[in-house]
């Protein structure tokens, strides 16, 4: 448990950074491969225009995922956990040492792939987004509960594959829905881009309220 | 480290139990939802008659998986982690107990869904099978090296998704091969049966050479 504590304490000094430079902070969370960056590619490809954005990236191994973000001409800081199973306000907070922190309104922090651990470290994020894709099945929110628990938004991503895969859209709510009543919904494409903008108009309007 | 050292020791014991009873044991690791318990009703549907199969689940939440596999009617233990992240073989051994294990010439152990922590636990199993989706992407087996280079054989699960995805096999077998040249690969659909008679040759191909 002392490692939690210790977490919190770093946690609560990373949040206040982010609050006195006034950057709106959101951690995803998601299993490999669910499109965590592919989501963030899309959402530069239509904001970044008119928001600041950054973006650390979390990962065992690999900076394939910050060589991504950087082609999309924002700030980027990779990660490499060696291993490590999440991250951690520490490993956060020595990210953010590289980034330009006064020119930036909107940051994101791209957890590692893994629908266990990541959920219970608080980072200093706003809040938590889960990020469930239609080919992992409707019945991961009851097999994975935390992620769901401690997230405040969920993105269904992938939404082109429903006419190829077994799974219900309204069951899969029910089942986040049980988990947390207070979750957000958004449903996308990140590969034809469906969706997409609700989820940035949500950004902007999170922004512009502080 | 000393949670490993205690691991490898009860691992041990564990394996020296399954070589008494001569069983071939399977550890089975991949992301949430790559199909895991697909393919186990699949490969029971095709060899429980000829095979005397048992089946340790393993999940944070739910019986969901053992559910599934009881329907086969073959001995099924689920193991509940209430929030850790991957088996151990402590929690393996108390599962044990309850299996008829002189009946038994094959078991499968489904691990939680987790491509990191998994793969760093030995269960006493002859040997850890990583499986990765189509949809989860070609880059992981270098994103997530552990699970496929502590594997001695990886499945592609999912390939009827293959006409809709951005997912390249050749990049995929490179990579994999890259982290682990010893790889056994095989390719196959849970939902169409594609590639299931190839590995469940291999099976009863392992279970003869004892
Ligand atoms: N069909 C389809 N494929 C998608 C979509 N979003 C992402 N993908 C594919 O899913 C795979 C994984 O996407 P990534 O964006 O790398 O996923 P990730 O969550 O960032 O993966 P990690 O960071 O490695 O955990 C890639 O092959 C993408 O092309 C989508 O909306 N539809
Ligand atoms: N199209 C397609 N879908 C598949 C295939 N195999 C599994 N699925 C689907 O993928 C989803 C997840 O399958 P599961 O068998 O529950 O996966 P799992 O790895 O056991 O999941 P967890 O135990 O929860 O980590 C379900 O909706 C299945 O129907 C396949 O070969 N092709
Ligand atoms: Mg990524
Ligand atoms: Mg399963
Ligand atoms: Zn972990
Ligand atoms: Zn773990």
């Amino acid at each position: 448990r002392k490692i939690l504590e210790k977490n919190e304490d770093l946690a609560k000094l990373n949040r206040e950074t982010f609050k006195q430079k006034n950057i709106f902070v959101l951690d995803l969370l998601s299993s490999p491969g669910s499109g965590k960056t592919s989501i963030l590619e899309k959402t530069l490809e239509t904001i970044s225009k008119q928001v600041g954005i950054a973006v650390i990236e979390g990962d065992v191994q690999t900076d394939n995922d910050a060589q991504r973000i950087a082609k999309h001409n924002v700030p980027v800081v990779q990660i490499i956990t060696m291993g490590g199973c999440h991250l951690d306000a520490q490993l956060v907070r020595n990210a953010m040492d590289s980034l330009p922190l006064d020119e930036i309104q909107l940051l994101f922090i791209e957890n590692v792939g893994n629908l266990v651990c990541p959920a219970e470290f608080d980072l200093g994020e706003h809040e938590k987004v889960v990020i469930l894709s239609t080919t992992e099945g409707d019945d991961k929110p009851l097999k994975y509960p935390a992620a769901f628990r401690n997230a405040r938004t969920c993105i269904l991503n992938k939404t082109d594959l429903l006419p190829h895969v077994d799974f219900s859209v309204e069951d899969f709510k029910k089942n986040a829905l049980k988990i947390n009543p207070n979750l957000t919904l958004f449903e996308m494409s990140a590969k034809t881009g469906e969706g997409i903008e609700a989820w940035t108009d949500w950004l902007t309007q999170k922004i512009k309220n502080g």
